[in-house]
């Protein structure tokens, strides 16, 4: 799972 | 996106502007707990640290970017125009001031920051420094809201806009929670125990709260704590 998927809520 | 998280920012963010209006408009932050304060503050800065090299959207970057200037701000007003209003007596933890008489983060240290740290470590989502520090974000930002909890429960009573500060900020988390369970059954790969875990204590937290809140909505009477 890339970074972008698992950390684009805030 | 979906509208669940957005009304879920747009409540956090309003949080921020409720709680600043109402500082300057009182001249005062009686009732506000320096210790969330700063708490969120470490949160936005170890969760944010992707500001720098990674980019989602420009939403989220300027709503990151708010997140933390705010509350900078709001800590800052707490250190210096605001500070003779500080109610320190009524943010103490138990514990705090017991070490050697002085260092008075230590009940907020060894009860929230290094317990949240050593739970990073062990559960996130790779084992490098960006992520344990983005676990840690996760983990205290569930919890940082407690001192400021625990200050209404010793005064017992709020002011108005402190009051609807922590409502919104409950009701932002709340908000999250229904986002992810639209999520979950909108996107394919979308599975992530560890904020859902962290995201439903930290809402519990909050349901004391908004119990007694709803309470003095309802019969239009003055917030009150019982005990």
């Amino acid at each position: 799972k890339s970074l972008l998927e698992s950390h684009d809520e805030l | 996106m979906n509208i669940f998280r957005l009304s879920g920012d747009m409540l956090h963010l309003i949080s921020f502007l409720v709680l600043m209006y109402r500082m300057r408009g009182q001249r005062s932050c009686r009732g506000v707990s320096l210790k969330s304060q700063i708490l969120f503050l470490i949160v936005f800065c170890c969760r944010y640290l992707d500001l720098f090299f990674s980019f989602v959207s420009l939403y989220n970057t300027m709503m990151k970017i708010f997140f933390i200037s705010a509350t900078a701000t709001i800590v800052y007003w707490m250190l210096t125009k605001y500070r003779s209003s500080y109610d320190m007596d009524n943010d103490k933890l138990h514990g705090d001031g017991s070490f050697m008489g002085h260092l008075p983060p230590h009940g907020v240290l060894g009860y929230i920051i290094v317990p949240c740290f050593l739970l990073a470590l062990i559960w996130n989502e790779g084992f490098e420094a960006f992520e344990i520090l983005w676990a840690f974000s996760i983990y205290l930002e569930a919890v940082a809201i407690l001192p400021q909890l625990f200050m209404l429960q010793k005064t017992k009573e709020g002011e108005a806009f402190t009051l609807l500060y922590i409502f919104c900020v409950g009701a932002y988390r709340g908000l999250y929670i229904i986002n992810w369970i639209y999520r979950y059954f909108t996107e394919k790969h979308y599975w992530q125990p560890l904020v859902w875990v962290s995201g439903v204590v930290q809402t519990l937290l909050y349901a004391d709260f908004f119990y007694y809140y709803w309470i003095a909505l309802r019969d239009g009477a003055k917030f009150q704590l019982p005990g």
